[in-house]
């Protein structure tokens, strides 16, 4: 009604002032205009979006796999400086809470993301800030580790989007239906896939890996020298080479556990960009986990290679790893990075790498 | 943010004697909801 209050009535008659009235009434229009066409246009994006979500999840339900698909959004994002945006965002959800308002802005983030607080470790007045909030440790035993010796268990909290065997040598890993990217463009090309000439050495080490207790002798022999190319028609017949995709939703616990006994040797950290990434994102971005910031970490375990690659997104830029404290990503850079090799650390050569139990604490993700 | 497992497993071992082999297989579906520590996929000696 204020609205309507300050439109100019037809009938009015022009008067001494009517210069300021009419200017006065034009400007205090403007104002509540720009704001609900403003409104408006988010309230419009809103149900775009809300319609195209529920198009996709009928469109699984009946069973129809979405297939990739390029949009002028995902091409506007690339021309955001998404890293300046990321570590704002990290800045902002640094600041210290008053201790007051602390459990309502946690209780806040936890129905708007679905988390889980009876899990937090400490009471919601003891996190400090949103992104220590975040980085949440949980209570003794709310995640028990399957204690199957033939199982390998979820290093995260998150939702399966892709799984399956990686076959040949150019193994590439299904994006979404409709894209795949290489292994190697997402492990490096300097990655540990074994080769034939190394199966035997595996074969050697996953042996020791069971008599680690009894003899303290190096572990591994492996070559770091030349560039692999994995290719199962070459390696012995008894072992395949799987992947996982997992996805963390933002109220997920985001702590990165060790996904079996393994021993780490290689660390490589990938500068790249920071794209979301949701399941939108991997329908509309090409080379999403391959251009991204990201940490991968390679060694083996009984049953020989394995890799963990921890993929950062816009609003969660940095990862953390407990094995290796002093690592920094997410840092301010100027050029495109995208064409710089990895940054490479050989834990092997200081012994015999870093080695974790089923269900260590390695990382975390954090935001900004 | 998302984490990448890349992971050799058996795909068919024939043990020693018994003749039987081992199989890597997957214990989720896309989709599926995980959590830290229950088991992504198990391979037991048929």
């Amino acid at each position: 009604t204020s609205f309507a209050k300050k439109l100019p009535t037809p009938q009015s008659t022009p008067s001494i002032n009517a210069g300021n009235g009419s200017s006065q009434g034009d400007s205090s229009y403007l104002l509540p205009g720009a704001t609900v066409a403003t409104i408006l246009m988010l309230g419009a994006l809103h149900a775009r979006r809300m319609y195209d979500d529920k198009k996709t999840e009928e469109m699984r339900e009946k069973g129809i796999e979405v297939e990739f698909q390029p949009d002028v959004k995902a091409s506007f994002l690339r021309l955001l400086p998404l890293r300046s945006i990321s570590r704002c965002w990290g800045q902002l959800t640094s600041l210290e809470i008053p201790v007051w308002l602390r459990p309502h802005v946690y209780r806040a983030w936890a129905r708007a993301f679905h988390s889980n607080l009876e899990e937090a470790a400490l009471p919601l007045d003891k996190y400090t800030s949103l992104k220590e909030f975040f980085v949440r440790a949980l209570k003794e035993g709310s995640r028990p580790i399957d204690a199957d010796p033939q199982c390998l268990i979820s290093p995260v909290d998150g939702t399966i989007l892709r799984f399956g065997e990686l076959k040949g040598a150019g193994a590439m890993i299904e994006q979404v239906k409709g894209f795949s990217y290489p292994v190697f463009s997402l492990l490096g090309a300097r990655s540990l896939l074994p080769t034939t000439a190394d199966s035997d050495v595996q074969e050697e080490h996953s042996e020791s890996i069971e008599s680690t207790e009894k003899s303290k002798k190096s572990w591994w022999r492996v070559s770091l020298a030349s560039p692999k190319v994995w290719d199962p028609t070459l390696s012995c017949p008894k072992r395949g080479l799987f992947y996982c995709v997992i996805y963390l939703k933002p109220g997920d616990y985001h702590r990165i556990h060790s996904p079996a006994d393994w021993n780490i040797l290689v660390r490589r950290h990938f500068s790249g960009n920071l794209y979301p990434v949701n399941e939108r994102a991997t329908r509309t971005f090409r080379n999403l986990y391959i251009e991204n910031e990201r940490v991968v970490l390679e060694g083996v375990w009984q049953e020989g290679f394995m890799a963990l690659a921890a993929v950062g997104a816009t609003n969660i830029g940095s990862i953390k790893l407990f094995i290796e404290p002093e690592l920094q990503t997410n840092k301010p850079t100027k050029k495109s990075l995208h064409s710089e090799p990895p940054e490479e650390r050989v834990y092997h050569s200081e012994g015999v790498g870093r080695v974790l139990k089923k269900g260590d604490e390695l990382g975390a993700f954090n935001m900004g | 943010s998302t984490v990448v497992l890349v992971f050799e497993a058996p795909i068919s071992k024939l043990l020693h004697k018994g003749g039987s082999s081992e199989e890597f297989n997957f214990s989720v579906k896309c989709g599926d909801k995980i959590r830290v520590g229950e088991a992504l996929g198990r391979w037991h000696s048929s």
